[in-house]
């Protein structure tokens, strides 16, 4: 069964990246002891900031191929391939092994910390373009999912981190999609955001993309310290219930400087390597497995 | 001389709202004892989320007009008469007033929980589908400084807050503006960000909008317990140099409960009442004053 998922909200800021960026890397690692198998997983960077990209340490300079030449690709009759357009698991673990030295030069980078069932699609400043470029081409709505159909078999996950839009970038993932999770931070401008995504969505389901479902609602960025959090958690578990995950992700300094670093903090701090300490890699693991688990159900 | 404010950046939750309601406000109600004169201000609500409504305590179902429909006047000949558009300080005042008291039923509202000086041209959820109306519209990047010229001599300063993308709506502020604020999260997602958005603007610069030029960086959810916030800070300050603000707004708690209790920190925490205590407030005005400052010297 192929999971194609769209990391999406309008709202800015809430965790997109973040949340598949780790969700991509705790999903193709796998934990056998924590129940979460090791599977091939793709994660798509679709925001023109390239923020995701940026999460592995890739030095953009180093590629010559983005989502936007597939985006942008015009073949006729033929599909492009999208083998030719992707980052290996081989690539992106020296890129984040060279970040993580050049960050720390008189340490010796840890062995593990590498990828080996990831990759990535990659996008740069180039992709700003796109939309406009896309707005009058014919299947505009629809040149991400031609893009990943010629290698959709050949992974277990898709994950698709989108831009703080609903602009014609992130109709193309809900258009390639079949599963929506949408993360939202727990603060108070998430509800009025909420509403209108859930409207965004039956647009689409009803003129883009029928098979359009809602994975689940990711509570990010939690404050225990503050009763707003709760408050938010609260209407929110109130009004979409079991759609929630029961994993919340906390606020956590270590999760914002993992980038420096060159990888996501569920690779810096691995509790196959030793038990993850910090609760934001704590937390994203166990989101892993709850993702896993929803998927078996399915 | 028109000081007309653009508050942007392409970057998801980097605290664009957050900073133009608080500055608009402080710039509106002014504090002589801070060196702050009072001023005419109209915030401009710019983003289909109607974050920056939100934070007045705005009741959108009691809004009959809105910046959709400032945008989407097709008078012919005819600017629109901005007047009939707009929320006047009294209104501002009753709805942030009936939002603080249905959240603290059993206090006394203070007196001083009003705005006198600030207007505020909303938005809701029908601004979505600006964007696509306007794409093939004539002058599509010139209707908000259209919609603004019957009374942009009635203001002495007009502060749009933009969602977080370079897309039409964001053009439509850049084309309008003779100043661009640039509030940057000291993140390390940020100084990527910043190198594109100095790009973009450069663009905007030769295409549409040669008067636009660069009023500041405000360094925003600036977090002391950590390495990241002074080493991002530090690297913007290297680049742009005194293009930033000396102010840094710090990370607060009371700053995100803010549009729970229907108004912004600044007049929650009012310095003319009794000293602001708040460190998010106490920046917020201090940035006013140095916004004044800077506005004293053009
Ligand atoms: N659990 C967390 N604890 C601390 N910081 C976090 C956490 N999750 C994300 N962050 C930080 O918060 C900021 C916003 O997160 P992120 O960029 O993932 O959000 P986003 O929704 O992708 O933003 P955008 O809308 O711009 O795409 C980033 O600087 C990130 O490092
Ligand atoms: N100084 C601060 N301290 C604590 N929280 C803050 C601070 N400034 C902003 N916030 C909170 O951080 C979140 C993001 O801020 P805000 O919505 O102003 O950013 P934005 O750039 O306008 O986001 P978007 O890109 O979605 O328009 C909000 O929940 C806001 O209440
Ligand atoms: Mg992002
Ligand atoms: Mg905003």
């Amino acid at each position: 069964y192929k999971m194609v998922i769209a990391c999406t909200n309008q709202k800015g800021g809430c965790s997109k990246t973040t949340t598949a960026v780790n969700l991509a890397t705790v999903l193709a690692e796998g934990n056998p002891k924590m129940g979460i198998p090791p599977r091939k997983v793709l994660l798509v960077d679709l925001d023109p900031q390239g923020n995701a990209s940026t999460s592995f340490g890739i030095d953009k300079s180093k590629i010559n191929r983005t989502v936007y030449d597939l985006l942008m690709n015009d073949l006729g009759e033929e599909l492009p391939v999208l083998e030719e357009y992707l980052c290996h698991p081989e690539f992106i673990s020296d890129q984040i092994r060279a970040t993580w030295t050049s960050m720390y030069p008189d340490k010796k980078c840890p062995k593990k910390l590498k990828v080996e069932n990831l990759w990535l699609l990659p996008s740069n400043i180039q992709l700003s373009g796109a939309e406009i470029e896309l707005a009058t081409r014919i299947g505009r709505e629809t040149r991400l999912k031609e893009g990943l159909a010629s290698a959709i078999d050949e992974f277990d996950y898709i994950i698709i981190d989108t831009p703080p839009s609903l602009g014609l970038l992130t109709i193309n993932a809900l258009a390639a999609a079949n599963w929506i999770l949408i993360p939202v931070q727990t603060e108070y401008y998430a509800l009025e955001g909420m509403s209108s995504l859930m409207n965004s969505i039956k647009l689409i389901q009803r003129r883009i993309n029928p098979h359009l479902k809602l994975f689940g609602i990711a509570l990010t960025m939690y404050d225990g310290r503050t009763g707003l959090s709760k408050f938010v958690a609260d209407e929110v578990r109130k009004y979409f219930e079991d759609q929630v995950f029961q994993t919340v992700v906390p606020r956590s300094t270590r999760v914002a400087e993992a980038p420096r670093d060159g990888a996501p903090i569920t690779l810096l701090d691995n509790p196959h390597v030793r038990g993850s300490r910090n609760k934001g890699s704590k937390a994203y693991w166990s989101l892993g497995r709850e993702v896993h688990g929803r998927v078996q159900k399915i």
